[in-house]
């Protein structure tokens, strides 16, 4: 799976995902990457998500939407709310990977709760990194 | 002029510890840089955080690295079916693709649906026909053959077990447990 979210020069932000789904997958097999709300959701009021990781939990617990909410609700940073989704919510229902996040200001989280992470984040206040966790 | 800018992930690995040699790593990185770059010129350019997405994920896609457009991942038939999806945070519009194959890049057709229908969410032959009459050019299946991906694909058909396309240690020796015992119980 890949993805992006972006927040622009007006403070519009998007997200996009894409993703080939699981080897030997069958049955017509969905996953999160394709659904608004599980794997990918944007929303100028809190954040733009793209996520990776095990699809059906993903799908359960409603992921990016679940981030957007926090946000918006609980008045959380998009640091603290997509931390508190990927370390707490989705570990207790068993799910693992990780997601993305961007807020109207730019700012980026990059959770995730397992190994081999492929990430990049670029900013016009200087950060510019490519890193494989 | 506010901050702005990208974040982008090639998925979870592939590849697990011990299997990432320093030419692969480099490749990896050199791929997530291009899509990193592509991305941030277009917001560097003014254009919207939508077109940059598109981009990005777009380049992301064209890398047999990840498991998305050209390196997807084989189904249990030796197929490709891609899923993608997009969203405008500025208007809430959205739009997804799914189970869709032969699309070079699934995003750029789920940017469509969202543009170019009056529907968020297209699957399966479906899709397809709105790729058509996009006047989308389908790509063969050569287009979008890894050897890396089809060893993957190798090791567990004709069993019951499917992969993700990332690996705890823990996940992945359920996979390979799962998949050894389902393949040795055909012998009793």
């Amino acid at each position: 799976t890949v993805g992006a979210v972006a927040c622009d020069q007006d403070g519009n932000i998007a997200a996009a995902t894409s993703t080939g789904g699981m080897t030997n997958k069958k049955w017509g097999r969905v996953g999160d990457s394709p659904m608004i709300g599980a794997g990918n959701y944007a929303n100028n009021k809190t954040c733009a998500i793209s996520c990776t990781g095990s699809g059906e939990f993903f799908i359960r617990g409603v992921v990016a939407y679940d981030v957007a909410c926090l946000m918006e609700h609980k008045g959380m940073s998009v640091k603290d709310a997509s931390s508190e989704v990927i370390h707490k919510r989705i570990l207790d229902i068993g799910g693992d990977g990780g997601l993305i996040a961007v807020d109207t200001n730019g700012n980026i989280a990059m959770p995730f709760n397992t190994e081999g992470m492929y990430r990049g984040q670029k900013s016009s206040n200087g950060i510019d990194d490519v890193s494989i966790y | 002029m506010k901050t702005f800018s990208i974040a982008i992930h090639g998925g979870a690995g592939t590849l697990v510890k011990g299997m990432m040699t320093p030419e692969l790593e480099a490749q990896y990185k050199l791929a997530l840089q291009n899509a990193l770059d592509a991305g941030y010129a277009l917001l560097e350019d003014g254009k919207t955080a939508v077109d940059a997405v598109e981009e990005a994920v777009s380049v992301l896609e064209d890398s047999p690295l990840f498991n998305a457009g050209k390196g997807a991942v084989f189904t249990a038939t030796e197929t490709h079916e891609m899923d993608a999806s997009i969203m405008d945070g500025k208007t809430l519009n959205a739009g997804a693709v799914s189970l869709i194959t032969g699309i070079k890049n699934p995003v750029k057709l789920s940017r469509d649906v969202m543009e170019k229908s009056e529907h968020v969410f297209l699957a399966g032959d479906g899709a397809m026909q709105f790729a058509k009459e996009l006047n989308y050019k389908l790509k063969d299946a050569s287009y979008f053959y890894d050897e890396f991906r089809h060893k993957q694909w190798l090791d567990i058909k004709d069993t019951d077990s499917f992969q993700l396309d990332h690996a705890s240690d823990k996940n992945e020796k359920s996979v390979a447990e799962r998949s050894r015992s389902q393949k040795d119980s055909k012998f009793g």
